[in-house]
């Protein structure tokens, strides 16, 4: 059996909220080592990776590996029904036909147990291997998602190139063309993740579209700050890291101009 | 004047 309490059930409805535009089914993967999702969109363009480690759960038990598969929509739904400052446990047996979700209230003067449907998910399950990134671009997550929207007010493509002296954003429209350079700040008197940071081994430059770039900036109110991963010719990757508990991860192809 | 290209032109199938 499965069975996961996460004192913070608010990070599941941010979890969520970080999908929910993306993709409206996924095999949740419970193994011993945490609760997982690999998925796609529609048109197989961009890919979500999440990673919940057991360790960031108060209680985490699972005994083999168990495909949850979910509607992303309806478990939205039912994820709203909790109080944001709720602890959630999450139950299911082996073979599961139902999960179980229980909303305890902080104070414990009110618990509300939900059950749903699971349904059978044949999936594309890629390999993403682990890689070395040729750009790692660190910036605060607010600043990207700005970022995104001011281009995409703009163009449908982000040119993003990056070189050791900062990352340019570029896009182009019918209105015109626009330009955002955000420089590494590494020495200044900021916080750590109001900082940009950059690490190259060699300048990287491509195209992606911003439609699915603004949908993964839902991930913003996951972590302060965003980085991105970048290699010539190969999906950039876009991580929101989970403070204690692990990651939300985008991989977007690039586009080729023509 | 962009082509987007898919995930599955660089990833294998698991």
């Amino acid at each position: 059996m499965f069975e996961a309490r996460l004192l913070q059930g608010g990070l599941l409805k941010k979890v969520l909220d970080s999908i929910k535009d993306i993709i409206t089914e996924g095999n949740f993967d419970c193994s011993p080592n945490g609760l997982s999702l690999q998925a796609m969109d529609s048109s197989h363009v961009s890919l979500i990776d999440i990673l919940l480690e057991s360790e960031g759960f108060e209680h985490y038990r699972c005994d083999r590996n168990i495909p949850m598969g979910l509607n992303i929509t309806n478990l939205v739904k039912m994820i709203k029904c909790a109080g944001s400052e709720d602890i959630v446990t999450i139950k299911c047996e082996d073979k599961p036909d139902n999960v179980t979700f229980l909303f305890e209230s902080k104070d414990n003067d009110k618990i509300s147990d939900f059950e749903m449907k699971t349904m059978t998910i044949d999936d594309e399950h890629l390999l993403v291997p682990d890689q070395t990134y040729t750009a790692v671009v660190k910036m605060p997550s607010a600043e990207f998602q700005r970022l995104c929207r001011d281009m995409a007010a703009i163009g449908d493509t982000v040119n993003i190139s990056v070189t050791k002296e900062g990352v340019r954003f570029s896009t182009t429209g019918d209105m015109g063309t626009a330009n955002i350079t955000v420089r590494p700040n590494p020495s200044g008197d900021q916080k750590e993740e109001e900082r940009t940071e950059v690490q190259i081994t060699e300048p990287v430059s491509a195209g992606f579209a911003l439609r699915y770039l603004n949908s993964f900036t839902k991930a913003t109110p996951l972590s302060p700050t965003v980085t991105l991963g970048m290699v010539p010719n190969l999906p950039i990757v876009v991580e929101y890291k989970i403070a204690d508990m692990g990651h939300v991860r985008y991989y977007l192809a690039p586009k080729i101009e023509d | 004047r962009f082509f987007q290209n898919h995930l599955s032109d660089y990833y294998m199938q698991d």
